[in-house]
């Protein structure tokens, strides 16, 4: 564990407590994308099947547990919670993100570290991971300017894949059996995704006001 | 590091 990863996992679980706070708090879930929350919890569900047979840590199989257990109770509470489902923007948020699963799945199936049903698995949720926000940023663009709290939990999501990156660039130079390229490479195109979003984020927090 | 490939990051 560096503190790059550290910081990472940190920001990440920033992210789903400020969306969990800003959907309770406002019990509203308005400008929020149920299909970018509902490809989370494909993600985690792909990602930590093997939560009960590799034992890392505890922090290790916390953290799965936590990741798991938040992203499906936000989807829950998007579709089900009677008070807050009413504010979901349905007719906003209509990315079609079955081609995102689709493509992410054919694409692990061609390139992955061995063909496992466990590794392709992983493979499909790092992919999948670094496109699930496109439904978000989608809505985030069509539904005009974002409220605050929408806008900074895409930032801290964006932010956690960034020092995730500066994590595989210090283990790679420490450890010299460190090849991590599917997850590299995707993780690089997961930043680079909110990289426009961070363009107007920070031009927001430069000169106040809102983002369009 | 081990021959398995496990995955220790999140």
């Amino acid at each position: 564990m560096n503190i790059f990863r550290f910081a990472g996992d940190m920001t990440h679980l920033i992210s789903i407590i400020v969306l969990l706070l800003k959907i309770y708090a406002t019990k509203s879930c308005s400008g929020i994308s149920l299909k970018t929350q509902e490809l989370y919890a494909l993600v985690f569900l792909a990602r930590y099947l093997d939560l009960f047979t590799d034992f890392i840590s505890v922090y290790n199989t916390m953290m799965k547990v936590v990741f798991i257990v938040s992203s499906l109770s936000i989807v829950w509470s998007m579709r089900l919670h009677p008070v807050i489902k009413r504010s979901y923007d349905k007719e906003l948020d209509t990315f079609r993100y079955y081609l995102l699963v689709l493509g992410s799945f054919v694409l692990a199936l061609l390139i992955h570290e061995k063909f496992t049903v466990q590794e392709v698995f992983w493979a499909f949720s790092i992919y999948l991971e670094a496109v699930a926000i496109l439904p978000q940023l989608f809505l985030l663009q069509r539904s005009g300017n974002v409220d605050n709290l929408a806008a900074q939990y895409v930032f801290f999501l964006g932010a956690y894949r960034a020092f995730y990156i500066f994590n595989w660039i210090y283990r790679y130079f420490t450890k010299p059996y460190f090849t991590r390229w599917i997850a590299c490479v995707s993780g690089l195109v997961q930043t680079a995704l909110y990289a426009d979003f961070f363009y107007y984020y920070f031009i927001r927090v430069a000169i106040g006001g809102t983002v369009s | 590091s081990s021959s398995v490939q496990y995955h220790d990051e999140l």
